[in-house]
């Protein structure tokens, strides 16, 4: 008794918002995660 | 949040989710898209009632229209990382791969907030983590179908296709099988390894190794593995040192991207869990994406630090996942994989 649920793959909201020229306006009203802030602190503006 | 003096972290970051699957609701049956997630426990859909403009793009649960539908009447609220959702719990028949499933508690958001929601191609996500990661109190949808002896074993398998050469929006490209494992998606035996702690789908990992060298997690650490995340992800001060050995750097948006032209010089990546290797090329570690009419190659290792009560964790989400078909079996309390 195997229950089979397809999955369907499609873009991610990141892509979608992205794609869109939306992503860099959501993620300013937005910290979806820690990923943006922890990593302005090792990578300070301006590095290579 | 603390709980019964144990503190966890749940993840509720579909910003990158990409694989979704249909189930109904209610009699008769109301469709829905949902994520299949194994890194939260909750299910939820939109209500008829919701009042956020997410919610006008996606199907919305009508109770008022199902003969099966049971008032609940307490709230639930689930934060995640981008926003916050509040509603009202239910029970109600679910219906899942031609599975039917009574009396299954389930939350109807009335109020989703998040931009994030709008882009969404899902409509809600329903959990498969253990019962103690759920915010709804009450069954998970697995934990409900073994106990009404639904399913003959209490396992089920995920198969994630990568399908590179697909263009954007990609058809059927995976399968959840519910009740034991799909031989024709996996090649060569599988190996398991037992949960570590019953929460998210946790297993021991002995090292993380770049070109064969471990340089990360040198005395063992613990990996969830989680079909709702979309990359790999481990703590901030290891991930940022992966991304300066596979030559990547930040974009403006917190991002990380390789130069597209060297991904054939960029070294393996090699998680090894329980003894076994599993390791992965820059070709598979490596999400290609079309900007226009430029390829964008994006570092599929992220940071994420979640606080254990054990060492910190990482994530092993879909760019694993699609190499490596997972099951994940809840009499044993272990986790399998094979190569996809």
């Amino acid at each position: 008794n195997l229950w089979s649920v397809p999955l369907r793959r499609t873009r991610s909201i990141r892509t979608r918002l992205r794609a869109d020229g939306l992503l860099n306006e959501f993620l300013k009203d937005h910290t979806p995660d820690m990923i943006s802030r922890r990593y302005a602190q090792c990578f300070p503006s301006g590095t290579p | 949040s603390l709980r019964l003096g144990r503190i966890s972290e749940r993840i509720y970051n579909f910003m990158d989710a990409q694989f979704y699957g249909e189930i109904s609701l209610g009699t008769p049956e109301q469709n829905f898209s949902v994520i299949f997630d194994t890194g939260s426990a909750d299910l939820w859909v939109p209500s008829s009632y919701c009042v956020s403009e997410a919610c006008a793009n996606h199907r919305c649960f009508k109770a008022f229209k199902s003969t099966s539908f049971i008032h609940d009447g307490r709230r639930f609220g689930i934060h995640y990382g981008s926003g916050h959702l509040l509603g009202t719990m239910a029970r109600d028949t679910l219906k899942i791969g031609g599975l039917t499933i009574p009396n299954q508690e389930f939350g109807e958001s009335v109020y989703e907030p998040s931009e994030a929601f709008l882009s969404a191609k899902f409509d809600g996500v329903l959990g498969l983590a253990y019962q103690s990661l759920a915010e709804i109190l009450g069954s998970p949808v697995f934990d409900n179908m073994i106990e009404q002896k639904i399913v003959d074993q209490p396992v089920f398998s995920f198969y994630l296709s990568r399908c590179i050469h697909a263009k954007l929006t990609i058809s059927p490209t995976g399968e959840l099988l519910l009740g034991g494992t799909n031989e024709a998606l996996y090649i060569g035996p599988i190996k398991w390894h037992p949960v570590t702690a019953k929460g998210y789908w946790q297993i021991r990992m002995d090292s993380v190794a770049v070109q064969g060298v471990s340089l990360f997690c040198p005395v063992g650490c613990e990996a969830i593995v989680d079909t709702g995340t979309s990359l790999i992800a481990g703590p901030t001060s290891d991930i940022v040192r992966l991304q300066q050995l596979i030559g990547a750097t930040p974009s403006h948006f917190g991002e990380f991207v390789v130069d597209c032209a060297r991904l054939s010089s960029l070294p393996q990546v090699t998680f090894v869990l329980n003894g076994t290797e599993y390791t992965l090329t820059s070709e598979q570690y490596i999400r290609k994406e079309r900007l226009g009419k430029n390829e964008i190659c994006f570092s599929g290792f992220q940071a994420v630090d979640i606080i254990s009560s054990k060492e910190p964790l990482w994530i092993l989400g879909d760019v694993f996942l699609t190499e490596y078909y997972s099951i994940f079996d809840k009499e044993h309390d272990q986790v399998g994989l094979a190569r996809a």
